[in-house]
C-alpha cells in the first residue's frame, strides 16, 4: 500500500493507527487524519509525503508548547514538582536542580514527600550524587512545614533556587490535591508570590489518563509547565498533544533516562519527528 | 454513559424501530471510541469488535427492543472472556515458594511486594521479603520499611548471585515458606538485565509477577512483552484507585495470553485485591 502513489482508505487507517499507537487519543487522531485527507484530496502522494505532512502538522500543533527555561526574577525562585505516583518526580527534581547548579546557581532541595517509605532517603542519596543540599524533616512530618523551613533556609542562605519534591498522588484524591494548594500558600505567605514554577511530571507511557492528570493538577496549583519522563523507550508521549490543545500548558523538559544527566529541553520539531516515525 | 450514547446513536439512525446492519456498525464505531479512550490497544480493539460484529449482526441485536443494551451485553461478554473469565490465583509452588516481582520503572513493584507479604501472611503463610535492587537509591530502605509495617522479616540481597542463596538459607532457618523478591525497575525500551534471566533459570520461581501501572497507554502490551522471556505467570495492575480506565487489562491478555491476577488499589499494604474480569469490563467501557 505504501509508496504506491495512490492513497487508499487503508493508508488513512494506517495513519490513524500510527497516531493512536502514540497515545494522541481517538479524537485528535481522527482530526489530524481528516485534515490530511482534505489537504491531499484528489492527489496521489507517496507515503513519505503524507508522513512528512503529518510530522509538520504535529510540529505546528506543538510549536506554541515550547517554552525554553528563563530564570525568574525573584530569588529564591521556587520550583514545585507534582504528579501521580511513580511518574519520576524525585529523579526529575534532582535532574533539574543539577542542571540549574550547572549554570553556576546555588540550588536547595526540599524533601516534601514525607509519606512514602524511604522517600526522604531517596532524595538525600540523589542529592548527594548531584552535590545538592537537601532540607528534610522526619517521615510523617507536615509537608508544608518542610517547605516553610526549606524556603526560610534558602532565603537566609541566599540560594538562587528551591526545588520542592512532593509525594506522588492520584489526581482524583481531593484531600491530597488540597495539600498541594496548601504548599503553594505556604510559599506565597513567605515570598509574597506562589512558586514561580509549578510543574507536572508526566510519564510518557501513560495513556489518556494524562489529560485527567493535567486538568486536576492544573485546578489544584495552576500548572506553569510539564516535564515528560521515560521518553527513552518506545512510548511517544503523544498524550501531551491533547493536553496542550485543551489547557495550553507548555512543556519545558524531557526525561530520557535514569541518570541525572538524562534531561533535555523540549523541542516541538524533534518531538513531532520522533512521534511520527 | 456508554449505554446512553449508544442509544442516542441508534435513535438517530435507527429510524423506524428496526435496526439495520449499518446502524450496528455505527454503534460499534461508538464503542471503538470508548475502548480507545480507555487505553485499549488499537489493534486489540479492532480484533475484539470484529468478533463482536459477527455476533451482533444476528437477530439478537437487529430485532431487539433494546438494541443498545443487547450490543453492549455482547461486548461486555467478549471483554470478560478475553480477560480470563474468572479470577486467577498465585501458584506458590516450591519450598520455599519463590515469587519474583518484575516490571518497568515506577510501576509499583516495591509497594506490591509489601502488599503481597501482608496478603500471604493473612492467608497463613510466612513470607520473607528480599531486596534484589542494588541500583535504585534507598530501594533496600524502602522495602525494609514496608517489611516492618507488615511485620515480615527482610533480607537484603544486593548481589543476587551470591546473596540470594543466603536469603533462601535464611528462609529455611526462620521457617519462612514464601520468598518475595523485589527487583530493579527496567527502563522502558530496555530488555530485563541478563542476571534476571539467569536468576529465573537457576531458581525457577513458582510465580513471576509483572507489575504494571494501570495508567499505561498503548505501550502496555509492548512493555509487557519485553518481560515474557522471564516466564511471567501473572500480571499485577496497579493504581486502579484512580480514574484510569485500565485498557491494559484487556490488551495484555488479548495479545500475550498473560492473565491479570491481582490489582493494586492504593498505597497502603492492605490495598491489594483479586482481579475480577467482569468488573474490569465495566470499568473499561466506562
Ligand atoms: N528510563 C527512565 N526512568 C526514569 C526516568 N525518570 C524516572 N525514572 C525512573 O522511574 C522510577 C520512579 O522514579 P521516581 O523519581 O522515584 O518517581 P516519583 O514520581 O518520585 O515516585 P513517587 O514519589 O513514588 O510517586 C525510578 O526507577 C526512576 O529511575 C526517565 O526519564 N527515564
Ligand atoms: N495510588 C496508588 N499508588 C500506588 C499503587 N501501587 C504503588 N503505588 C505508588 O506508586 C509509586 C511507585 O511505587 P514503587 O513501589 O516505588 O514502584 P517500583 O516499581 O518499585 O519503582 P522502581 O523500583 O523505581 O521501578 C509509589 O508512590 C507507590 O506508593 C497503587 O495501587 N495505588
Ligand atoms: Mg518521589
Ligand atoms: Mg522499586
Amino acid at each position: 500500500v505504501r509508496g504506491q502513489g495512490a492513497l487508499t482508505q487503508e493508508t488513512w487507517e494506517e495513519l490513524e493507527d500510527l497516531l493512536l499507537a502514540a497515545d494522541v487519543g481517538p479524537e485528535l487522531a481522527g482530526e489530524l487524519v481528516s485534515r490530511l485527507r482534505e489537504r491531499f484530496d484528489g492527489q496521489s502522494p507517496a507515503w513519505e509525503e503524507v508522513q512528512a505532512a503529518l510530522e509538520e502538522a504535529v510540529g505546528e500543533l506543538l510549536s506554541g508548547a515550547e517554552r525554553p527555561w528563563s530564570p525568574p526574577e525573584g530569588s529564591p525562585g521556587v520550583l514545585l514538582f507534582v504528579g501521580v505516583n511513580g511518574s519520576g518526580k524525585t529523579t526529575t527534581c534532582v535532574k533539574v536542580g543539577r542542571w540549574l547548579a550547572g549554570q553556576g546557581q546555588r540550588v536547595l532541595l526540599a524533601a516534601a514527600d514525607t509519606f512514602r517509605a524511604a522517600a526522604i532517603d531517596q532524595l538525600r542519596r540523589l542529592g548527594e550524587e548531584a552535590q545538592l543540599e537537601v532540607i528534610a524533616h522526619r517521615p510523617g512530618a507536615d509537608p508544608g512545614a518542610v517547605v516553610h523551613d526549606a524556603l526560610a533556609h534558602a532565603r537566609s542562605q541566599g540560594h538562587r533556587y528551591l526545588v520542592v519534591d512532593t509525594a506522588g498522588r492520584l489526581q482524583t484524591k481531593r484531600p491530597l490535591m488540597e495539600e498541594l494548594g496548601k504548599i503553594c500558600r505556604v510559599v506565597e505567605k513567605l515570598q509574597g508570590r506562589p512558586p514561580e514554577e509549578r510543574l507536572l511530571v508526566v510519564d510518557a507511557t501513560v495513556g489518556q489518563n494524562a489529560i485527567s492528570q493535567a486538568e486536576l493538577f492544573h485546578q489544584a496549583v495552576g500548572l506553569t509547565g510539564l516535564v515528560v519522563t521515560k521518553l527513552d523507550g518506545s512510548a511517544k508521549g503523544g498524550a501531551v498533544l491533547p493536553i496542550w490543545r485543551a489547557l495550553g500548558i507548555p512543556i519545558l523538559w524531557l526525561g530520557v533516562g535514569q541518570a541525572l544527566s538524562d534531561l533535555v529541553p523540549f523541542r516541538a520539531r524533534d518531538f513531532a519527528r520522533a512521534l511520527v516515525r | 454513559s456508554l449505554t446512553e450514547r449508544l442509544t442516542q446513536i441508534f435513535r438517530n439512525l435507527g429510524g423506524k424501530g428496526k435496526l439495520s446492519e449499518a446502524d450496528v456498525r455505527a454503534g460499534l464505531r461508538g464503542i471503538r471510541q470508548a475502548l480507545l479512550a480507555a487505553d485499549v490497544h488499537w489493534q486489540v480493539a479492532r480484533e475484539l469488535l470484529g468478533r463482536v460484529e459477527e455476533q451482533a449482526l444476528g437477530a439478537k441485536v437487529l430485532q431487539s427492543l433494546t438494541p443498545a443494551q443487547q450490543l453492549l451485553a455482547i461486548v461486555r461478554q467478549e471483554l470478560a472472556r478475553t480477560m480470563g473469565g474468572q479470577a486467577q490465583s498465585l501458584r506458590l509452588t516450591g519450598r520455599p515458594a519463590t515469587v519474583l516481582v518484575v516490571g518497568p520503572a515506577g510501576g509499583g513493584k516495591t509497594t506490591t511486594c509489601g502488599k503481597l507479604a501482608r496478603w500471604l501472611s493473612k492467608k497463613g503463610r510466612h513470607p520473607l521479603l528480599v531486596c534484589c535492587d542494588p541500583q535504585r537509591p534507598a530501594a533496600a530502605e524502602q522495602l525494609a520499611t514496608l517489611a516492618r509495617q507488615v511485620e515480615v522479616p527482610f533480607h537484603n540481597a544486593p548481589n543476587p548471585e551470591t546473596d540470594f542463596p543466603a536469603a533462601l538459607k535464611k528462609a529455611r532457618q526462620e521457617l519462612r515458606d514464601v520468598v518475595i523478591v523485589d527487583t530493579p525497575g527496567v527502563p522502558p525500551g530496555e530488555a530485563p538485565p541478563g542476571w534476571l534471566a539467569q536468576f529465573v533459570k537457576v531458581h525457577s520461581p513458582g510465580d513471576v509477577l509483572l507489575v504494571l501501572d494501570a495508567l499505561t497507554g498503548q505501550e502496555a502490551a509492548q512493555i509487557a512483552a519485553g518481560f515474557l522471556p522471564l516466564g511471567v505467570t501473572g500480571v499485577v495492575l496497579t493504581k486502579l484507585d484512580g480514574d484510569a480506565r485500565g485498557g491494559a487489562a484487556l490488551s495484555i491478555p488479548a495479545r500475550l495470553g498473560c492473565p491479570i491476577v491481582l490489582v493494586g488499589v492504593g498505597e497502603r499494604p492492605s490495598d491489594l485485591e483479586p482481579f475480577y474480569p467482569q468488573r474490569m469490563a465495566d470499568r473499561i467501557l466506562g
